[in-house]
């Protein structure tokens, strides 16, 4: 209890922190929280999903992931607040417990564990995995060029040496065939959110591609009412549109992936850079960004859960 | 530990389709090491270039010589990760 209370959402944390943190969150919550280990990383870490769930089996589930990059450290910061506001408002506020009382939620708050301890303890700009490629004296995968959907395609480097390598084949990465695994074995995700840093976005599929997708309009009507919501806040302003409508086409991309496998809503977000420090973003920044972007998740899940399909 | 004295982070606004495509060609130019933070994809989002110490005069100049606006968002980027560092720290020891 103490700890929890003591832990300073506000404030960057290495891996040890988050990793120790969740099971203070799970001691807390025990009746709603659940750590499961979803496998580990190229460098041995384990790799720990936060399951919410208040019963039943097999329940129709929302995944989130953060850090997927792993310099984007406020998307990191912004899952570990976003786990607890859901422990804590469950049973409180109406909207998320209902949602809680018929789904369950799937957090990976450190989807990228090796790469985000590099940006501690080596070089505070890496992006990618920390996987040996062969031939190369170039590290890392780009985890969010390496998903079966389009892959190798426009958008992606072959160049191990390149942010955006996209890796020898689809799902090389453990980092991502851990959550392949997972998403598949489940079976019924309705919603896959991705949350990434910067440039205030909130995209759906296709990345590979840039034409449209079946369900488009809906996307589409549902990041705009998401987004309203975000800006309500503090008036941070987003655009809403298609990966490769609104920033580039990107091959091997997660919200694809899990988009062509069925999973309907397929988001991607591209928090807050208020105040131009890039990925830098001051820590003070840290609850304000994921305040604001909590209504746009909450209104995304509350979609999910009154749209099942 | 990699450090980043002295290097600049440059947001570029580009106002053109010509622009970008000069942009586009420093993606693909390896010498200068530039790390876009944002990519050059369309006239209405900025385009943000970590550049490292080394290129920051070949850099500006080559974007001053092709009129292309940009201004300076990070002056010296190791500043601010030490800032980052030092709040990490002092939260740890709370």
């Amino acid at each position: 209890e103490r700890s929890t209370r003591s832990f300073n959402f506000g404030s960057y944390h290495p891996i040890e922190t988050i990793y120790s943190w969740m099971d203070t969150l799970v001691a807390q919550h025990p009746k709603l929280v659940t750590k499961q280990e979803i496998g580990r990383s190229y460098e041995n870490r384990p790799m720990y999903v936060l399951k919410f769930s208040t019963g039943g089996n097999n329940r129709p589930a929302i995944w989130m992931d953060t850090g997927i990059h792993s310099r984007e450290w406020v998307s990191q910061a912004t899952g570990v607040w976003t786990a607890n506001k859901i422990a804590t408002d469950y049973g409180t506020d109406a909207s998320l417990t209902s949602l809680l009382n018929t789904m369950d939620i799937y957090m990976l708050l450190l989807a990228n564990p090796d790469g985000y301890a590099y940006t501690h303890s080596n070089d505070r700009m890496w992006r990618k995995t920390r996987s040996k490629n062969s031939g190369s004296v170039c590290r890392g995968v780009d985890p969010n060029r390496n998903w079966n959907a389009g892959f190798g395609g426009p958008g992606a480097s072959r160049n191990p040496c390149s942010d955006s390598y996209h890796g020898p084949s689809a799902h090389s990465e453990i980092e991502v065939k851990n959550v392949v695994d997972l998403v598949r074995n489940h079976g019924n995700f309705k919603s896959f959110i991705s949350v990434h840093a910067y440039s205030q976005l909130l995209m759906y599929p296709y990345g590979y591609s840039c034409k449209s997708v079946p369900h488009q309009s809906e996307l589409d009507s549902v990041g705009r009412a998401a987004v309203q919501k975000l800006t309500s806040l503090y008036g941070t302003r987003y655009k809403v549109g298609s990966i490769c409508n609104i920033i580039y086409q990107a091959s091997g991309g997660s919200i694809d992936w899990s988009y062509d496998i069925g999973i309907k809503y397929s988001f991607a977000f591209e928090l807050r850079d208020t105040g131009r420090y890039g990925f830098i973003l001051p820590a003070n920044q840290i609850i304000p960004t994921a305040s604001e972007t909590w209504l746009a998740l909450k209104h995304v899940m509350e979609y999910v859960r009154d749209h099942p399909y | 530990e990699r450090l980043f004295v002295g290097e600049q982070v440059l947001r570029v606004n580009v106002e053109s389709e010509e622009q970008m495509q000069l942009l586009q060609a420093l993606e693909t130019q390896e010498e200068w090491e530039l790390d876009f933070w944002l990519h050059p994809v369309s006239t209405e989002l900025p385009v943000d270039i970590r550049v490292p110490r080394s290129s920051v005069s070949a850099v500006t100049e080559f974007l001053s010589a092709h009129g292309i606006p940009y201004s300076v968002i990070i002056n010296n980027l190791q500043e601010l990760l030490d800032e980052e560092k030092a709040e990490m720290m002092e939260n740890q020891m709370k």
